[in-house]
């Protein structure tokens, strides 16, 4: 799907 | 960024900073569990393994550097620091690592977004953050009382993953591909572990009391 596996938090 | 993850993050910072102060400052850890500090020494160190790779913002990069030093100058100073050592209660805190490692690990080999080896280690950092205080809990209980300082070191931890669930909240209807279901999750079990303690924290600073913790 179109999650964005990015981890933009801490 | 919105402010219930940068209140997050500043409460959470704080916390770490409070700690380390106290530590430097009265050169004692009475009361603090090593345990703990090195469950998130650990939790740390796995969830920030893309801080040379992924470049999010100096924000970002500056915080985990900051998270990761703060969490090992913790565990150094229980561990070897010639006069913090003394005052370190390793006889009462005995709670196992493994207990709450293994399974954890276990959970996010099983249960994770993408099974590589970045993302596991990611998803077993949220899994183990969620758990890590227990070692800290237990010690409170068996010591009885607790110095305020370290009551307000938990209290801030609990505060700063209460934020974050805010902020989870906000991205999820602002932001349309924002899903992480794993990480609210975690979040919400870490909060809950926190309620127990947060409740007897209120009624002590209410009552103004020292605070006493249920067997």
């Amino acid at each position: 799907g179109g999650t964005t596996l990015k981890h933009d938090e801490l | 960024m919105n402010i219930f993850r940068l209140a997050g993050d500043m409460t959470h910072l704080f916390s770490v900073l409070v700690l380390l102060l106290k530590i430097h400052t009265i050169k004692s850890c009475a009361g603090i569990s090593l345990k703990t500090q090195e469950l998130y020494a650990l939790v740390f160190t796995t969830r920030y393994l893309d801080i040379f790779t992924d470049f999010i913002s100096l924000y970002n990069t500056v915080m985990k550097l900051i998270f990761l030093g703060s969490s090992f100058s913790i565990v150094w100073y229980i561990r070897r620091h010639k006069i913090v050592r003394r005052s370190y209660d390793k006889d009462q805190d005995t709670f196992r690592h493994y207990f709450l490692v293994i399974p954890c690990l276990v959970l996010a080999v099983f249960i994770n977004h993408k099974f590589t080896f970045k993302e596991v280690m990611w998803t077993f950092s949220l899994y183990l953050e969620a758990v890590a205080i227990l070692p800290q809990l237990v010690l409170l209980q068996r010591t009885r009382n607790i110095d305020n300082l370290t009551g307000q070191y938990v209290f801030l931890l609990g505060a700063y993953r209460a934020l974050y669930i805010l902020n989870w909240i906000y991205r999820h209807f602002t932001e349309p591909h924002y899903v992480h279901w794993i990480t609210w999750i975690a979040g919400v079990v870490q909060t809950l572990l926190y309620a127990d303690f947060f409740y007897y924290y209120f009624q002590s600073w209410k009552n103004n009391e020292k605070l006493q913790l249920p067997a």
